[in-house]
């Protein structure tokens, strides 16, 4: 142990361990987590090259040796709760992602969302069983955050009750999702559907793209990797052409909205529908942004107090870094913004899985002011996160431009969030949207609820400055 | 003369009541901008996009406020003295950098004066030495294990020269004293010239 940082440890005026199980939400979470880690620690499936040193076609194929094995470790320790999951994964890809991740976060649950019972009965063994890999395929080449503006189309032919899916345009192309590039074999299309020569807006449906046994691309699919991206390494994003491809009717996701064999149209119940998992995904990405902050100050601050250089005193002994003001005040309000986003992580955790069951009660009355508020935090924590990251980085001098302090990849790995999900300046235009309602209904005389019911109160009780 | 506000440093509420109306000022001009607008004859639309600025501003401001306030709810629940202590200078800190950071929208809405904005930044040099002994505790609390962190610097031990100069050698490019396009390049160009 190095003398400096055992030193350190010994000024500490509190008990670590009851400050880590109140991060992580008990000693009971604590214990259980560090089980679950230690399946992954001492297993000696899961020693790795470091992927710095490796080729982006070797990381590729590492990673989903990594995924594959993954699978068969899970159900050999049956290992089957959400939150356990993900803290094996977490575990086990590090800073890196997991190639087959959209297959988990978003293939699999938009199925279990959106399918309806006959169609429930024939996807979901074939996802859980690996038969089907999947993707969820929304972006395109010139569409992101406006989901009205996506150009791929379905439409209904009632002749054969089949859909043609369509790329009208090389800005129609799907382009980015996760696993798209060589390896799913079925994707979730989000397309914009005809049917009776009307339009009636984006719908998803499950889209074979490459064949179940040789792999290889099926008929109207022009499928790859869309080439080398700033991090990522691990993740095959991918395009997907589709040249007028048929599929059965059955493969529109029809738990909400509806095409009947004669191309009638039935509208879903509520617009709010694919919110929850909107809200549950920015939930997540305030986490992330959480976890990334205690990475890199952790990195910093530990590297800090070993690191000596140049002189306080003259004539003393080099100074540990940390002395130095300056290098307090850049990396302590990024140790105080970790503490900060992961206690948020945490409400926002526990606000979802109480509305979550309102949801399926019928009950959307908090889902707007959820929806706004993840919309504007997810936002908030990752621009903050994204800076902050790049301030740990910097303050570790040289050694933190080498892959060999782990943060480039912390910040290559974290930045795309500021994007994905929503492009964070739509987000916060999100929120003003609701924020604009709410303060319109506050001038109106009407109470306000839920966390924005300030701006009731700020009518009355501003803080004025008054004169001595 | 010095114009006070309500304003308390060093009472976490009184930091989380200036944030909350610091975001409904900003909600409130972000209205007015709007409102504006629409008195020029803009169209709804044409309104809420000469608004913008103001609108990311105002969801900015509201989000700050949401994270203070979670920061301030969570220490209301934590009962052990020695770590209620070490996490409100956290949060002290957490606020106070952001109001410093922020003061342009603090002082515009007659939350702060300068000569408060001169004691926070005191304030703030004092809670980063207050910090200082329980830093390494802190970082040490989210409990990520080495293979988890994957660096070199963040070791727990941290032993980091020995490790970053063996973590060097494995490089590939290490993988051989003498690198092949030595002999494919370098050997013939010096025998040409």
């Amino acid at each position: 142990m190095n003398p400096d940082i055992l030193n350190e440890r010994q000024k500490a005026t509190f008990d670590v361990e009851k400050l880590t199980n109140i991060l992580n939400g008990g000693p009971e979470k604590t214990k259980r987590r560090r089980e679950i880690e230690s399946m992954v620690l001492n297993d000696p499936d899961f020693k790795y090259e470091d992927p710095n040193f490796l080729s982006r076609s070797e990381r590729y194929d590492q990673a989903v040796r990594k995924s594959a094995q993954m699978i068969l470790k899970l159900r050999e320790y049956g290992i089957a709760d959400p939150e356990e999951i993900y803290c094996y994964k977490r575990m086990f890809r590090g800073n890196f992602q997991e190639a087959m991740g959209l297959h988990f976060v978003m293939f699999i649950p938009t199925l279990y969302g959106q399918c309806d019972p006959e169609q429930s009965k024939k996807w979901l063994p074939l996802a859980e069983s690996y038969q089907v890999l999947g993707t969820y395929a929304q972006t395109e080449l010139g569409h992101g955050t406006h989901l009205r503006g996506l150009e791929t189309t379905a439409t209904y032919d009632p002749n054969t009750r089949e859909f043609i899916l369509n790329s009208p345009t090389v800005s129609s192309i799907k382009w980015w999702p996760g696993g798209l590039g060589k390896t799913s074999n079925h994707a979730i299309v989000l397309a914009q559907l005809y049917t009776q020569g009307s339009c009636h807006g984006l719908h998803a449906f499950i889209v074979p793209i490459r064949d179940m046994n040789t792999h290889k691309p099926l008929p109207g699919i022009v499928v790859g990797d869309i080439g080398p991206k700033f991090g990522f390494n691990e993740v095959d994003n991918g395009f997907l052409k589709l040249d007028h491809v048929r599929i059965p009717r059955e493969n529109m996701l029809m738990k909400y909205a509806k095409v009947d064999p004669d191309g009638t149209y039935v509208k879903p119940p509520s617009a709010k529908l694919t919110y929850g998992t909107m809200v549950f995904i920015r939930s997540m990405i305030v986490g992330e942004s959480a976890r990334a902050l205690a990475k890199s100050s952790t990195i910093a601050i530990r590297y800090s107090v070993v690191r000596h250089q140049s002189e306080i005193r003259p004539g003393a002994p080099e100074p540990q870094i940390l002395d130095y003001q300056t290098q307090q005040y850049k990396l302590f309000p990024v140790l105080a913004m970790a503490y900060a986003f992961t206690f948020v992580g945490q409400y926002m955790n526990e606000t979802y899985h109480r509305i979550s069951g309102d949801i399926h009660q019928g009950d959307f009355s908090e889902l707007p002011e959820l929806h706004a508020l993840s919309a504007g935090l997810k936002a908030f924590t990752t621009w903050a996160a994204n800076s902050a990251i790049e301030v740990c980085r910097m303050s570790c001098g040289g050694h933190g431009y080498s892959r060999s302090s782990a943060l480039p990849d912390i910040y290559v790995e974290f930045t795309p969030t500021c994007t994905y999900e929503g492009e964070n300046t739509v987000m916060m235009l999100q929120t003003a949207r609701y924020l604009m309602k709410s303060y319109r209904q506050a001038r109106a005389g009407e109470q306000l609820h839920g966390i924005v019911s300030y701006l009731n109160e700020a009518e009355h009780q501003r803080i004025q400055p008054q004169l001595v | 003369t010095a114009r006070t506000t309500g304003l308390d440093i060093n009472d976490l509420s009184s930091l989380v009541e200036v944030y909350k109306l610091r975001a409904a000022t900003l909600v409130e001009l972000a209205a007015k901008s709007i409102q504006k607008e629409l008195q020029h004859n803009k169209r709804q639309e044409d309104a809420w996009n000469n608004s913008a600025i103001d609108l990311v501003r105002a969801s900015d401001a509201h989000c700050h406020y949401v994270v203070v306030k979670l920061f301030a709810d969570k220490l209301a629940g934590i009962d052990a003295a020695s770590i209620h202590l070490v996490l409100l200078t956290l949060a002290r800190l957490y606020a106070l950098h952001g109001i410093s950071n922020n003061s342009g929208d603090f002082l515009q809405a007659g939350l702060l004066n300068g000569s408060q904005l001169l004691e926070i930044t005191t304030r703030i040099k004092e809670l980063l030495s207050e910090l200082r002994p329980n830093a390494v505790a802190l970082v040490d609390a989210f409990d990520f294990h080495d293979r988890m962190l994957n660096s070199v610097l963040g070791r727990y031990d941290g032993n980091v020269y020995d490790h970053l100069f063996e973590w060097a050698r494995r490089s590939p490019l290490n993988s051989t004293e003498v690198h092949e396009s030595y002999h494919k390049y370098l050997e013939p160009l010096r025998s040409k010239l």
